[in-house]
Formats: C-alpha cells, structure tokens, sequence
C-alpha cells in the first residue's frame, strides 16, 4: 500500500478537494484505495455522502483505543466499488489531548494503516489546516505528501513552513518522508495575481511543482453538496479531467510498491 | 476597549482578510485600534507589511511569561498612525503545549487585553483555522465574535461546530459572549451555489448574517502582496468599499462602549 497524506496548515487551499477527488479517481481506475479522514471538520466524511455526526464509530475510536483496529469502522463507498472510508466527526478533536499522554504518539495512525496494508493499494489521508499532532502522525504514517497550495500571496508563506516541518519530520521521526509535489488548486486564468505567483512557485520550486495545474471549476465545489466526488457527479468537467491528470502525473511516474 | 475575535475553524473563509480591513477601515475613521495576530501564520502581521520571521518579540513572548505586558511588542502601523499590531510569527504554534501547563489558562489573553484596555478604542483579533486553546483565548477575550463565511457547501456544516463551541465557552468561561454576526466573504455573483448558499444561511440564521456582503474581489488579494491593506492599496475598490459598509453596519448599531 502506497500511503499519500494531503497537508497545508494553510486554510481552505483544496486539501480536501484533493484528498476525496484523488482517492475517488484512484478507485475509479480499479486501485482498492483508502480514504482517511483525519480532519475533525469531518469533511471527507460529507464529501463521500456520509452524516459525520451520525456515525457511531470513527477514527477517533481507533486512534485512542489501542490496540483498535481500524477495520471495524470503515465505511464502503456507495458510488466506487474499490473505495473505503476512514470517517471522521468533531469528536476527533478530542484525540490531540489523549495522543499526548500515549507512547510513540507520532506513530499511532502508522501501525494502524500498518494492519489494513495489505487490503488496499493506494490510502490517502486529508489532514486539518494545522500542524498538530494529528497532522504529525499522518506525515509519520505517509510514504510521501502531497502540498495542495492556492496561488495566492498567502499561500507562498506558508509553503516554507511546511517544508521545515517535513525536515524536523524526517530527522525524528520518518527519515523516508517526502514531498511527491506541490499541486497548483483554484488557479484563476483571468487573474495577474494567479499567474505571477504560478510563475514564482515554478521559480523556486522547479520540478516539485506538479505540470497538472487545478484551475478554479465549481463543479468540484458542487460535487460535496450532492454527496459524491466530481468523478461520479461530473466525470466530464475541466475539475474532474484535471484531476485525472494528476492521478496520470502519480501512478505514471511510480508504479504502486 | 470593544474587542471582536474573528473566528472559524474552518480554512480559507477570509478570517484574516476581514480582521485586517476591519482593522484598517476603524483606524482611518480615527478609533485607536489593536490588531492581535493570534494565528502562527502570521498572515495578519504580514499584511501590515511586517516580516513575522525577524521579529525579536511577538505575542508569543506576552502570552507565555506571565506577567509579560503586551505594550512593549506592539508594533505601530507605518500607513495609519491610529492602528497598532500585536505580531505573531511560527513560534507562536509552540504556546499551545504552553498554555496548557498554567493557572487559568483560558483568561491569559484576556488577561493581557485588560493592561492596555485605556489606549484603544477597539480591539480586532485574527484566529488560526482550529478550535484549539489559542482560538478559546480569543474567544475568552473578545466581547463578540464575527464568524466570516464562505457561501460554499462546507462552510455551512462548520458553522454548526462554531455555534456549539460558543455555547460551551458561554457556559463555562464567559457567559457574556456573543456572536455579532455572520460575514458572507468570497461571494461569487455568478455561480447558483454561492447564490444558493447564502439563501439557506438568510433562511437559517436571519438576522444574525450581516446584511454587507464581500464579494470576491482581487484588490482584496493583492493588497497584502504590497504589504498593505486594502483601504490604503485600493480605497475606492469594491472590496474595500465593501468592508466600510461592515463597519458602517458594526459603528451604527453599537456606539463603543
Ligand atoms: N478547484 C476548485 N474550484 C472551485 N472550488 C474549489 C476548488 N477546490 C476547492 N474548492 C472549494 O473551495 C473551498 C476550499 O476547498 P477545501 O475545503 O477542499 O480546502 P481545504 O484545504 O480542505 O480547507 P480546510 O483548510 O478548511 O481543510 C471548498 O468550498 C471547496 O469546495
Ligand atoms: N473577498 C475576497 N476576494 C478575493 N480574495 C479574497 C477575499 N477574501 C479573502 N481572499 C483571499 O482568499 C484567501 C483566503 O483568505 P484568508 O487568508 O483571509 O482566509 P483565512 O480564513 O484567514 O485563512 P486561514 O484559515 O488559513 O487563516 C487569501 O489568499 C485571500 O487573499
Ligand atoms: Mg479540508
Ligand atoms: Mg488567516
């Protein structure tokens, strides 16, 4: 299984636009793919058509139980076969304060994913915009992260301070983590601010910023009122064929290990 | 000292955006006005023009060396001479694990605001994207809140998490608070969902959404690219004539007290 966790402490970028659209065309493609939702906001969980609050058991039940499984609590995708849900509600952010207290609480959700590996190919995690201890264990249980970032002035700032938490990461914790991509969201054609800052990322960050670029489409932001992803809700759309080109950029340059 | 915290968990709803033109537009009107930045971001401080990085002292300092006073790292606006801003800068993400350990940790900011009350008229207050213990401060803190709001299908399920975390906060911390209003931000006059949402948030919330609208505005986006905010970057844009009449709608109804 190969495990992508989807992070930017910068708010509303497309993380979750991009978790939930990547995950859905990855098990369009016929990949048995994970979806964990690791955001207390429970957005992932809508996105797949889910009630958050309604659920019974979520992440949170498993995170703070050891030795929980997280097989129990996942949730099939009604819409793709090969999809599967780690749902997530607001209890989650009670996890922070009890991971705290744990052992080896940077790598709870690693040996979690670690029992279910071997059931699916591809998992992708959707964090909360914060560099908590919840988005830590994501990165300590990814193989590698995908930074979605909005060409916006905002967003360039926050790009380093990503990229000095993925160092401290790989010094403590995860020496193999690393960054597949920066992935260019809500980019607006018409705008001379989007462009100059496309400009400037491909500038500094050359080859780490994906060629695919996701241009502002709002059928992906209708797609989570209707409870699907754009894949089911509007396959023939810019968003959705845009996405298909990232999954090309991912799965072409490296076949699943 | 009236003081309003800007706040909502969720990412990208113009919550900096707002805080930082309110600030503005209060202090070209003449009010002595505190902008705090409470969000490791340091977007607010960037927006002034300020470099959060080289800064020797930020909230950060105030908040964890109790009794550390806050007058002496407020920093003067260049472009208005009635604004002040209390910076923040990435350290300030290390408070929490900080706060945690104190006496009344919920009052601190609180606490803080209370020394310097006398020289401002109002106090504005940027939140980070979390309901963690920095974002209760403010809360704490603030004598009302302004929840901004993207008309998007997210933002809707968020506010719900707002509302019953002011409930709580109200109970146990502070029984006076209370929710302002609701900012629509980032509306988009030509797409159905944005002209969808804001029915339903009219319908659900009434009153309680302010009848001044920020439509999406790239004035508003440039502005802190300059370093500056909108109402010295472009005064007669729509975005800045747009938060005017937000603190027309905020000044009218509630003479300072
Ligand atoms: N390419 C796009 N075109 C149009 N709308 C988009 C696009 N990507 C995301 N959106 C919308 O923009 C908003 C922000 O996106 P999203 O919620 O995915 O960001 P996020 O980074 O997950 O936010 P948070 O920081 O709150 O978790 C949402 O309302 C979403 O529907
Ligand atoms: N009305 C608007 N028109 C155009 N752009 C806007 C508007 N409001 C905010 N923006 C831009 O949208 C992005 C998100 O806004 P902002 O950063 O203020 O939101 P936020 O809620 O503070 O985000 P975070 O959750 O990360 O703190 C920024 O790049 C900002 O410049
Ligand atoms: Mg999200
Ligand atoms: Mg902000």
């Amino acid at each position: 299984m190969k495990t992508t966790a989807i992070t930017n402490q910068k708010g509303g970028c497309g993380k979750t636009t991009t978790a939930v659209n990547l995950a859905a065309g990855l098990a369009g493609r016929g990949y048995r793919t994970l979806l964990v939702d690791l955001d207390p906001q429970g957005h992932a969980t809508l996105a797949l058509g889910f009630q958050p609050d309604a659920l019974e058991q979520t992440i949170y039940e498993a995170l703070v139980n050891p030795p929980a499984l997280l097989g129990p609590i996942l949730l099939p995708s009604s819409r793709l076969p090969t999809l599967q849900l780690a749902p997530a509600n607001v209890l989650l952010s009670g996890a922070e304060s009890q991971l705290m207290r744990m052992d080896g609480r940077e790598y709870v959700l690693r040996r979690l994913l670690g029992e279910i590996a071997g059931n699916f190919d591809y998992c992708v995690i959707d964090c909360s915009p914060s560099l908590n201890l919840l988005t830590l264990n994501a990165m300590v249980a990814a193989d590698e992260l995908i930074v979605p970032v909005q060409t916006q002035y905002y967003a360039i700032e926050g790009l380093r301070q990503v990229m000095e938490t993925v160092e401290v990461i790989r010094e403590r914790f995860h020496p193999n983590l690393y960054i597949r991509g920066i992935l260019l969201t809500l980019v607006e054609r018409q705008t001379l601010l989007s462009r100059q800052v496309e400009e400037q990322m491909r500038a500094y960050f050359g080859s780490l910023v994906f060629r695919t670029v996701i241009h502002r489409n709002v059928r992906l932001a209708e797609a989570p009122s209707a409870g699907q992803t754009v894949m089911t809700y509007a396959p023939q759309s810019f968003g959705a064929l845009e996405y298909q080109s990232l999954i090309d950029e991912l799965t072409y340059e490296s076949p699943n290990c």
